[in-house]
């Protein structure tokens, strides 16, 4: 554990947090992918499922536990319970363009062949690509709600310190692996544009619009 | 280090 570690995964964790509170609060998913949060609980159940066969440490059990109760519970209030606000219609990227790539590229591109490790290398994949529905969303819809816009942060924030944490620990443990390292830099590559947005505008107060 | 070892990330 090194402080780029840490800070990602509580950017990680204030990103799922500030949307449970965000539709609770507002009672509503209006703004929200219900595509992305899906292919997200999908990323989770394929890559925690090693809850039952691993264990690292206290911190990490409780850490994939709380991220897999608080997804399942977005998709609870997102098509269930305030399934009336959910924007479908915007919604429209097809996820299974991401699903199948990703599952094809976590058989080709793999560590070691076993069904534990072709499911956390699938998840890497998936997790990489899953916001694209909702980055589309805010495209199609031209605006997202500020809370949304620091939700969006957050969740690129993440990965990106992710990187730093990756390159501390090449230098400080000969720690690598390349799966991650190329997986993590697209999906922080996805963000760049809406980083960009967030620090020019929401920043300076105004809501994010686009142009 | 063996990354498939690991797993200790998120």
């Amino acid at each position: 554990m090194n402080i780029f570690r840490l800070c990602g995964d509580l950017s990680h964790l204030l990103a799922i947090l500030l949307l449970l509170f965000k539709i609770w609060k507002t009672r509503s998913c209006a703004g929200i992918s219900g595509k992305t949060q899906l292919l997200f609980t999908i990323v989770y159940t394929a890559r925690y499922l090693d809850l039952f066969t691993s264990f690292v440490s206290v911190y990490n059990s409780v850490m994939k536990i709380v991220f897999l109760t608080a997804s399942y519970g977005t998709l609870y209030l997102m098509f269930y319970k305030f399934k009336p606000t959910y924007d479908h219609n915007h919604d429209s990227f097809r996820i299974l363009y991401l699903i199948v790539p990703a599952l094809v590229l976590s058989f080709i591109i793999v560590h070691v062949y076993t069904v534990m490790e072709i499911l956390w290398t699938f998840s890497i994949y998936l997790e990489a690509v899953a916001i694209m529905p909702q980055l589309f969303m805010v495209s199609r819809t031209g605006e997202a709600e500020t809370i949304t816009s620091h939700y969006l942060f957050a969740l690129g924030s993440y990965r990106a310190l992710y990187i730093l944490n990756w390159i501390y620990r090449y230098y400080t443990e000969d720690f690598l692996d390349w799966i991650t390292i190329m997986a993590g830099i697209v999906q922080t590559i996805l963000y760049c544009d809406f980083f960009y947005l967030y620090i020019t505008k929401v920043l300076k107060g105004k809501r994010l619009s686009l142009p | 280090g063996n990354p498939k070892e690991g797993k200790d990330e998120l």
